[in-house]
């Protein structure tokens, strides 16, 4: 009993899906994820994220470090049930660790987190969302193929670090996009550079800095600073190319 | 016809086995590993790194940034083969790269690999070899669980960033260590501080910083400075602790 129709209806009412993917992990994609929400929520959009990444810890602590309660509701009966997404910082979250109690993580191992994966994204309610970002797992493996088969029309964004091989990184993360007919919104390289607190010097700190892509925006190794870039990023390139 | 028997008695020549494990990606896993391989041999070991992270690219690139050659020769007949695994700077590189030809790296993706590894692991050519490094995937997930079951008297290096979470990271590792009865060797803290290149400045760049574990050893975010203290930390602390 495939859930893809369903998952087709429930993410269909939503104008704008963006996945944000990643060559590898530890790049930044879960925390660039969780900037573009709080972007997007402060120039006025209603905004869901989709935490598909589940090689880390919930996206709802890069939103917000200190997180009170991670809970979601269902309601309705067990054969017609909806999950209502707790809400973190105006940002309502998915995410297969609300649903499980404490200790049960692993029971979504292997096959099961698709399962899962697919009753979160059939059974949300995403009602009234302008825009939802997916969290995708790093790579460009199986799960994030099986999942970006359930959104196929998302808008990518591409997070790397410039370190050895990014190049190679990015270009296959391009090649899957492309491969999926999924439209690139935007290239960022995170950790491009770091800035001495003492005498404010910027320097590389990764020496694949020579081998860079041309990106769309250059993150700091700063996180205010960093958060405010890309804060600029979304207001004045984002959204009006999600405009058009 | 199961090659565990296989692959026990190949290994069972070796007198040293050491698994690097990661908590996620990006912490520099690959290149600790591949810094150990070289510590190791310029200690006047044999050395043999499995590359078993198909996460991210050959690790033969961390040991040697220029590398030539990565084809390793098969021997014998289909049903008697041994594989000969290339050498880069002396080590020897056992890696599913290697065996397959350029754009068929995606056959060997889903339970494939396994076999793969398996192969690898139960016909290379690993006699004379005094110490096998292995280059676990990212994470404790089923992956690294199946490969760990293959190597069950290796010994243990755990490597981490202080990032936020860094220390459920380093828990969840060290507990995937326990339940195998893996004894962990060192617990590695990379990219532990920033050194300005301008005033000599030593900075954090992670906020986790305050969470950080007590590890054994904190390498700097500089690759030649962190190679020496790896190297030094090889001698006077890694070495001690095998002869015992
Ligand atoms: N621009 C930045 N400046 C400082 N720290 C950052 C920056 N981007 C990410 N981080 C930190 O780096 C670590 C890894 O980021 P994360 O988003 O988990 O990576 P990924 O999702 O690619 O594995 C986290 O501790 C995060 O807070
Ligand atoms: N101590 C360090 N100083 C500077 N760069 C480092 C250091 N350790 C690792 N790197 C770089 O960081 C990047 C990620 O390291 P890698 O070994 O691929 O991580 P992992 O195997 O955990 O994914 C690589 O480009 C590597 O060269
Ligand atoms: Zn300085």
């Amino acid at each position: 009993l495939s859930l893809f129709p369903k998952i087709r209806e429930n993410l269909s009412q939503i104008p704008v899906k963006i996945a944000v993917m990643s060559g590898k992990g530890g790049v930044g994609k879960t925390t660039v994820c969780a900037w573009l929400a709080l972007s997007l929520k402060k120039l006025g959009f209603k905004v869901a994220v989709f935490d598909a990444d589940f090689t880390g810890p919930n996206i709802a602590y890069a939103i917000k470090e200190k997180v009170v309660s991670l809970k979601a509701k269902a309601v309705g009966t067990e054969d017609n049930y909806t999950i209502i997404p707790p809400e973190v910082d105006g940002i309502k979250v998915v995410s297969s660790s609300m649903i499980l109690d404490e200790g049960k993580a692993l029971i979504w191992r292997g096959p099961l987190k698709f399962k899962l994966f697919q009753e979160l994204l059939a059974f949300s309610d995403l009602r009234d969302v302008d825009i939802l970002l997916i969290d995708l797992p790093p790579g460009t493996g199986d799960e994030s193929l099986n999942l970006a088969q359930m959104i196929p029309d998302a808008k990518v964004i591409i997070v790397y670090q410039p370190a050895t091989l990014a190049v190679e990184d990015v270009k296959r993360s391009m090649d899957f996009a492309k491969t999926l007919n999924l439209e690139i919104l935007a290239i960022v390289e995170n950790f491009s550079y770091a800035v001495c607190p003492k005498c404010g010097e910027k320097f590389d700190i990764f020496d694949g800095a020579k081998l860079k892509v041309e990106p769309d925006l250059k993150l700091p190794i700063l996180k205010e600073k960093a958060f405010e870039e890309l804060f600029d990023f979304v207001q004045k390139k984002v959204i009006p190319r999600l405009k058009k």
